[in-house]
């Protein structure tokens, strides 16, 4: 379940997006136990210039992202925009049954998008 | 030759999920253990992403670290017995004896990449009917290998430990005893448990026995990532 991208296709300015998994949809909801599902995100959107710049309270952009977008504005041609991509990320953790009807919780780092920035 | 087909997007989940196997149909339902839950609620997302890590008291959360259980690791299973019929030694009355008990844990998807960091055998006793009240004093516990064929003696003994109360769960620690320290988890585990009355002729019969085991992935535990200057 995902926030629909913007109107023109290029998602607008980076940021993250709201993806919804459930454990349902994938026909798991009878052996995880919790959570039903967890809001994964995503990052989409556009990091030209002034995206490319750190907005308030945002991640800090890098250097080098900086300079691609400044080098894209004066020559599109020349290199690519930096790309949009998760800039900090939480973990999650699973409660649910195995095969061998054990109950185990498992605990993922980098699941759940909190921000994202241009690199 | 055809490349194989693109996993599905549930083969995918499990992939990112580091899991082997997907659900073979529907598990048998069991009761939650209260601890499980304890332990799930202390990580909920919910509860941490407030604090952004942080555990309903306030503590940071590190990653990869079961803070309540104080030792590292992402997984932990609650291993329920699978039960091998009680083995009583010659005539129990006349021996004043009380049975022995043969628990079974089946450790087969445990990976061979984890490194167990906890291994707790949880007890359950309850009193046998004595019309006699129950009797004052310490029980002892003892736990050792069982053999593999059913009916084989027990082999060394792992631990003694007192138990002062039937009442109270009992709980042994494991690591490092019912296999080497640092060495992956056996495919399973078999334990012969034996509970020596404070007086004869008094038995108890063994409710409930459990195994929770927790295990550190390093494929999915990357140590915490230098802050960026």
């Amino acid at each position: 379940e995902a926030e629909p991208t913007s109107g023109d296709g290029l998602g607008g300015v980076c940021r993250a997006r709201r993806l919804y998994v459930s454990f349902r949809e994938v026909g798991w909801h009878r052996w995880v136990i919790a959570p039903r599902g967890f809001l994964a995100n995503y990052c989409q959107g556009q990091c030209t210039l002034p995206a490319a710049l750190p907005g308030p309270g945002g991640p800090p952009a890098l250097n080098h992202a900086v300079l691609r977008a400044l080098m894209h504005a004066a020559a599109p041609g020349a290199a690519g925009l930096p790309c949009c991509v998760p800039a900090r990320l939480s973990p999650i953790s699973v409660l649910f049954f195995d095969n061998s009807d054990n109950v185990v919780l498992r605990h993922y780092e980098d699941m759940v998008v909190d921000e994202c920035g241009c690199r | 030759t055809r490349a194989p087909a693109p996993p599905g997007p549930a083969a995918a989940l499990l992939q990112a999920l580091g899991l082997r196997d997907g659900p073979r149909g529907a598990p048998t339902l069991r009761p939650v253990p209260p601890v499980m839950w304890r332990l799930f609620r202390h990580r909920d997302p919910q509860e941490t992403r407030a604090g952004w890590r942080r555990t309903p008291s306030g503590a940071t959360l590190r990653p990869c670290h079961v803070e309540e259980l104080g030792v590292a690791g992402n997984i932990v299973r609650h291993i329920p017995d699978r039960g091998a019929p009680t083995r009583i030694p010659e005539p129990v009355s006349a021996l004043g004896l009380c049975p022995e008990w043969t628990v079974v844990f089946d450790l087969s998807a445990v990976e061979p990449a984890e490194r167990p960091t906890l291994a707790r055998l949880e007890l359950r006793f309850a009193e046998v009917g004595t019309e006699a009240a129950a009797p004052s004093g310490r029980w002892e516990l003892s736990v050792a290998l069982a053999g593999e064929e059913a009916g084989a003696g027990p082999g060394p003994v792992l631990l003694h430990q007192e138990v002062p109360a039937l009442e109270l769960p009992v709980r042994a620690e494991l690591l490092g005893i019912a296999w080497a320290p640092n060495a992956s988890a056996p495919r399973s585990l078999r334990l012969a448990l034996a509970l020596r009355p404070p007086a004869p002729a008094t038995c108890a019969r063994l409710a409930e026995a459990s195994l929770l085991l927790v295990t550190l992935d390093p494929r999915l535990c990357h140590p915490l990532a230098r802050p960026r200057r």
